[in-house]
Protein backbone atom coordinates (compact mmCIF):
# COMPACT_ATOMS: atom_id res chain seq x y z
CA UNK A 1 0.00 0.00 0.00
CA UNK A 2 1.09 3.59 -0.99
CA UNK A 3 0.35 6.69 0.73
CA UNK A 4 -0.02 10.20 -0.72
CA UNK A 5 3.11 12.56 0.24
CA UNK A 6 2.75 16.26 0.46
CA UNK A 7 4.31 18.75 -1.38
CA UNK A 8 5.83 19.93 1.87
CA UNK A 9 8.45 17.28 1.92
CA UNK A 10 10.20 18.35 -0.94
CA UNK A 11 10.01 21.93 -1.48
CA UNK A 12 10.96 24.85 1.00
CA UNK A 13 8.36 26.87 2.90
CA UNK A 14 9.08 30.54 2.50
CA UNK B 1 -0.58 51.40 -13.45
CA UNK B 2 -1.30 47.48 -15.25
CA UNK B 3 -2.55 46.57 -18.38
CA UNK B 4 -2.21 43.56 -20.37
CA UNK B 5 -3.83 43.03 -23.62
CA UNK B 6 -4.63 40.06 -25.12
CA UNK B 7 -5.99 39.55 -28.97
CA UNK B 8 -6.52 36.24 -28.42
CA UNK B 9 -8.76 35.84 -25.42
CA UNK B 10 -9.31 32.60 -25.88
CA UNK B 11 -5.92 31.87 -24.04
CA UNK B 12 -7.03 33.48 -21.14
CA UNK B 13 -9.99 31.55 -20.94
CA UNK B 14 -8.12 28.30 -21.57
CA UNK B 15 -5.52 28.90 -19.11
CA UNK B 16 -8.70 29.48 -16.46
CA UNK B 17 -10.28 26.38 -17.03
CA UNK B 18 -6.96 24.64 -16.68
CA UNK B 19 -6.34 25.75 -13.26
CA UNK B 20 -9.90 26.00 -11.80
CA UNK B 21 -9.87 22.28 -11.21
CA UNK B 22 -7.47 22.69 -8.68
CA UNK B 23 -7.23 25.82 -6.82
CA UNK B 24 -10.62 28.01 -5.63
CA UNK B 25 -8.58 31.10 -5.64
CA UNK B 26 -4.91 32.32 -6.52
CA UNK B 27 -2.42 35.47 -6.42
CA UNK B 28 -0.98 37.13 -9.82
CA UNK B 29 1.52 38.75 -9.23
CA UNK B 30 2.15 41.02 -12.03
CA UNK B 31 6.03 42.83 -12.37
CA UNK B 32 7.60 44.22 -15.64
CA UNK B 33 8.51 40.39 -16.35
CA UNK B 34 5.15 39.70 -16.55
CA UNK B 35 2.49 37.39 -14.82
CA UNK B 36 3.15 34.67 -12.43
CA UNK B 37 1.09 32.37 -10.34
CA UNK B 38 1.92 29.59 -7.84
CA UNK B 39 -0.27 28.22 -5.68
CA UNK B 40 -1.11 24.52 -4.21
CA UNK B 41 -4.13 22.84 -3.96
CA UNK B 42 -5.64 22.68 -0.58
CA UNK B 43 -4.68 19.01 0.05
CA UNK B 44 -1.09 20.36 -0.68
CA UNK B 45 -0.66 17.89 -3.05
CA UNK B 46 -0.44 19.43 -6.61
CA UNK B 47 1.32 22.57 -7.35
CA UNK B 48 0.33 24.83 -10.03
CA UNK B 49 2.86 28.03 -11.56
CA UNK B 50 1.85 29.90 -14.51
CA UNK B 51 3.79 32.09 -16.40
CA UNK B 52 2.86 34.75 -18.91
CA UNK B 53 5.64 36.29 -20.16
CA UNK B 54 4.86 40.76 -20.80
CA UNK B 55 6.34 40.01 -24.63
CA UNK B 56 4.26 37.19 -25.01
CA UNK B 57 1.34 40.08 -24.90
CA UNK B 58 -0.04 42.19 -27.88
CA UNK B 59 0.31 44.78 -25.27
CA UNK B 60 1.71 44.94 -21.60
CA UNK B 61 2.54 47.60 -19.21
CA UNK B 62 3.05 47.25 -15.07
CA UNK B 63 4.51 50.29 -13.44
CA UNK B 64 4.53 48.66 -10.00
CA UNK B 65 4.55 45.18 -8.61
CA UNK B 66 0.72 44.18 -8.37
CA UNK B 67 -0.67 40.93 -6.05
CA UNK B 68 -3.69 40.86 -7.37
CA UNK B 69 -5.32 37.92 -6.02
CA UNK B 70 -8.89 36.43 -7.40
CA UNK B 71 -11.85 34.21 -6.61
CA UNK B 72 -11.37 31.86 -9.65
CA UNK B 73 -14.82 31.31 -10.14
CA UNK B 74 -15.63 34.66 -10.31
CA UNK B 75 -13.00 35.25 -12.69
CA UNK B 76 -14.64 32.32 -14.82
CA UNK B 77 -17.90 34.12 -14.86
CA UNK B 78 -16.37 37.14 -16.38
CA UNK B 79 -14.32 35.20 -18.80
CA UNK B 80 -16.93 33.50 -19.81
CA UNK B 81 -18.62 36.74 -20.79
CA UNK B 82 -15.91 37.20 -23.68
CA UNK B 83 -17.06 36.08 -26.91
CA UNK B 84 -14.31 33.28 -28.55
CA UNK B 85 -13.01 35.76 -30.98
CA UNK B 86 -12.75 38.85 -28.52
CA UNK B 87 -9.53 40.92 -27.71
CA UNK B 88 -9.10 41.11 -23.59
CA UNK B 89 -7.85 43.52 -21.99
CA UNK B 90 -6.86 43.25 -17.48
CA UNK B 91 -6.13 46.70 -15.59
CA UNK B 92 -5.12 47.90 -12.53
CA UNK B 93 -4.86 51.19 -10.43
CA UNK B 94 -2.05 50.77 -8.11
CA UNK B 95 -3.07 49.68 -5.19
CA UNK B 96 -6.35 49.29 -6.73
CA UNK B 97 -8.92 47.09 -4.83
CA UNK B 98 -10.76 45.94 -8.20
CA UNK B 99 -9.31 44.80 -11.49
CA UNK B 100 -11.02 45.85 -14.99
CA UNK B 101 -11.51 43.58 -17.72
CA UNK B 102 -12.32 44.86 -21.10
CA UNK B 103 -13.62 42.43 -23.74
CA UNK B 104 -13.62 43.94 -27.28
CA UNK B 105 -15.17 42.33 -30.70
CA UNK B 106 -13.46 42.38 -33.68
CA UNK B 107 -14.02 46.05 -35.26
CA UNK B 108 -14.53 47.19 -32.01
CA UNK B 109 -18.69 47.13 -32.44
CA UNK B 110 -19.19 45.99 -29.00
CA UNK B 111 -17.02 46.79 -25.87
CA UNK B 112 -17.92 44.85 -22.33
CA UNK B 113 -16.44 46.20 -19.03
CA UNK B 114 -16.20 44.37 -16.06
CA UNK B 115 -14.85 45.04 -12.56
CA UNK B 116 -13.79 42.35 -10.17
CA UNK B 117 -13.47 42.89 -6.52
CA UNK B 118 -9.66 41.78 -5.82
CA UNK B 119 -8.86 39.49 -2.67
CA UNK B 120 -6.18 39.72 0.14
CA UNK B 121 -4.95 36.03 0.16
CA UNK B 122 -1.96 34.78 2.36
CA UNK B 123 0.81 33.87 -0.33
CA UNK B 124 3.41 31.15 0.66
CA UNK B 125 5.25 30.60 -2.69
CA UNK B 126 7.56 27.76 -2.00
CA UNK B 127 11.16 27.45 -3.00
CA UNK B 128 11.52 25.02 -5.81
CA UNK B 129 14.91 23.17 -6.39
CA UNK B 130 16.34 23.27 -9.36
CA UNK B 131 16.54 19.41 -10.10
CA UNK B 132 18.18 17.45 -13.37
CA UNK B 133 15.78 14.80 -14.09
CA UNK B 134 16.54 11.10 -14.81
CA UNK B 135 13.53 10.90 -17.58
CA UNK B 136 11.85 13.34 -19.59
CA UNK B 137 8.92 12.41 -21.88
CA UNK B 138 7.87 14.31 -24.58
CA UNK B 139 4.22 13.44 -26.22
CA UNK B 140 1.29 14.49 -27.60
CA UNK B 141 -0.97 16.38 -24.78
CA UNK B 142 -4.67 14.65 -26.26
CA UNK B 143 -2.29 10.97 -25.71
CA UNK B 144 -1.59 11.69 -22.44
CA UNK B 145 -5.24 13.07 -21.01
CA UNK B 146 -6.77 9.98 -23.35
CA UNK B 147 -4.00 7.65 -21.19
CA UNK B 148 -5.09 9.46 -17.75
CA UNK B 149 -8.58 9.05 -18.30
CA UNK B 150 -8.43 5.40 -19.25
CA UNK B 151 -6.40 3.99 -16.87
CA UNK B 152 -8.52 6.04 -13.84
CA UNK B 153 -11.07 3.43 -14.66
CA UNK B 154 -9.25 0.94 -12.82
CA UNK B 155 -7.60 2.78 -9.83
CA UNK B 156 -6.92 5.91 -7.81
CA UNK B 157 -3.43 5.84 -8.73
CA UNK B 158 -1.18 4.84 -11.81
CA UNK B 159 2.54 3.98 -12.05
CA UNK B 160 4.02 5.76 -14.60
CA UNK B 161 7.50 3.91 -15.69
CA UNK B 162 9.74 4.87 -18.02
CA UNK B 163 12.79 3.26 -19.51
CA UNK B 164 14.80 4.54 -22.36
CA UNK B 165 12.91 1.89 -25.14
CA UNK B 166 9.46 3.83 -23.75
CA UNK B 167 6.93 4.69 -21.08
CA UNK B 168 4.74 2.52 -19.53
CA UNK B 169 1.61 3.71 -17.69
CA UNK B 170 -0.20 1.15 -15.26
CA UNK B 171 -2.91 0.56 -12.89
CA UNK B 172 -4.70 -2.06 -11.29
CA UNK B 173 -7.61 -2.14 -9.12
CA UNK B 174 -11.07 -4.12 -8.58
CA UNK B 175 -12.11 -4.85 -11.87
CA UNK B 176 -8.54 -5.60 -13.33
CA UNK B 177 -5.68 -4.19 -14.56
CA UNK B 178 -4.58 -1.89 -17.65
CA UNK B 179 -0.99 -1.22 -18.95
CA UNK B 180 -0.47 1.05 -21.95
CA UNK B 181 3.16 1.40 -23.46
CA UNK B 182 4.77 4.09 -25.85
CA UNK B 183 7.14 3.60 -27.48
CA UNK B 184 9.39 6.42 -28.78
CA UNK B 185 8.63 7.40 -32.02
CA UNK B 186 11.13 6.79 -34.93
CA UNK B 187 10.01 9.21 -37.83
CA UNK B 188 6.44 11.58 -37.41
CA UNK B 189 6.05 14.26 -40.07
CA UNK B 190 4.48 16.40 -37.37
CA UNK B 191 6.39 17.43 -34.38
CA UNK B 192 3.51 17.78 -32.36
CA UNK B 193 3.09 13.95 -32.85
CA UNK B 194 6.11 12.47 -31.64
CA UNK B 195 7.17 10.63 -28.80
CA UNK B 196 10.55 11.94 -27.57
CA UNK B 197 12.31 10.18 -24.52
CA UNK B 198 15.65 11.38 -22.53
CA UNK B 199 16.79 9.32 -20.51
CA UNK B 200 19.63 9.33 -17.68
CA UNK B 201 18.06 6.56 -15.26
CA UNK B 202 15.07 4.25 -15.68
CA UNK B 203 12.49 5.77 -13.01
CA UNK B 204 9.33 4.36 -11.86
CA UNK B 205 7.06 6.56 -9.65
CA UNK B 206 3.04 6.21 -8.72
CA UNK B 207 0.84 9.35 -8.75
CA UNK B 208 -2.79 9.65 -8.12
CA UNK B 209 -4.63 9.60 -11.31
CA UNK B 210 -7.40 12.35 -9.88
CA UNK B 211 -4.57 15.13 -9.92
CA UNK B 212 -3.01 14.07 -13.57
CA UNK B 213 -6.33 14.43 -14.89
CA UNK B 214 -6.89 17.93 -13.17
CA UNK B 215 -3.64 18.56 -15.00
CA UNK B 216 -4.66 17.60 -18.29
CA UNK B 217 -7.18 20.46 -18.39
CA UNK B 218 -4.62 21.85 -19.45
CA UNK B 219 -4.67 20.18 -23.02
CA UNK B 220 -5.97 22.74 -25.18
CA UNK B 221 -3.64 25.35 -24.58
CA UNK B 222 -0.61 22.44 -26.35
CA UNK B 223 -0.12 19.68 -28.76
CA UNK B 224 2.74 18.70 -26.47
CA UNK B 225 3.24 17.68 -23.11
CA UNK B 226 6.41 17.27 -21.28
CA UNK B 227 6.83 14.69 -18.28
CA UNK B 228 10.07 15.55 -15.97
CA UNK B 229 10.29 12.45 -13.66
CA UNK B 230 12.95 11.45 -10.84
CA UNK B 231 12.87 8.76 -8.21
CA UNK B 232 11.56 10.24 -4.94
CA UNK B 233 10.93 13.25 -6.28
CA UNK B 234 7.57 15.37 -6.99
CA UNK B 235 6.41 14.93 -10.98
CA UNK B 236 6.65 18.02 -13.40
CA UNK B 237 3.99 18.17 -15.98
CA UNK B 238 4.33 21.19 -18.23
CA UNK B 239 2.21 22.65 -21.25
CA UNK B 240 3.69 25.34 -23.74
CA UNK B 241 1.32 28.16 -24.01
CA UNK B 242 2.37 29.30 -27.21
CA UNK B 243 4.73 32.06 -27.17
CA UNK B 244 2.84 33.90 -24.09
CA UNK B 245 4.99 31.16 -21.37
CA UNK B 246 4.12 27.85 -19.94
CA UNK B 247 1.49 26.15 -16.75
CA UNK B 248 3.29 23.76 -15.14
CA UNK B 249 2.19 21.32 -12.01
CA UNK B 250 3.97 19.60 -9.48
CA UNK B 251 2.47 16.59 -7.87
CA UNK B 252 3.99 14.49 -4.85
CA UNK B 253 4.13 10.88 -5.96
CA UNK B 254 2.78 8.12 -3.76
CA UNK B 255 5.22 6.28 -1.43
CA UNK B 256 5.43 3.30 0.01
CA UNK B 257 3.73 3.10 3.59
Amino acid sequence: NRKQASLLNFFKKP
Amino acid sequence: MFEARLVQSAILKKVLEAIKDLLTEATFDCSDSGIQLQAMDNAHVSLVSLNLRSDGFDKYRCDRNLSMGMNLGNMTKIMKCAGAEDTVTMKAQDNADVVAFMFESKNQEKVSDYEMKLMNLDQEHLGIPETDYSCIVKMPSQEFARICRDLSQFGESMAISCTKEGVKFSSAGDIGSANIKLAQTANVDAEEEAVVIEMQEPVSLTFACRYLNSFTKATPLSAQVQLSMSADVPLVVEYKIGELGHIRYYLAPKIED
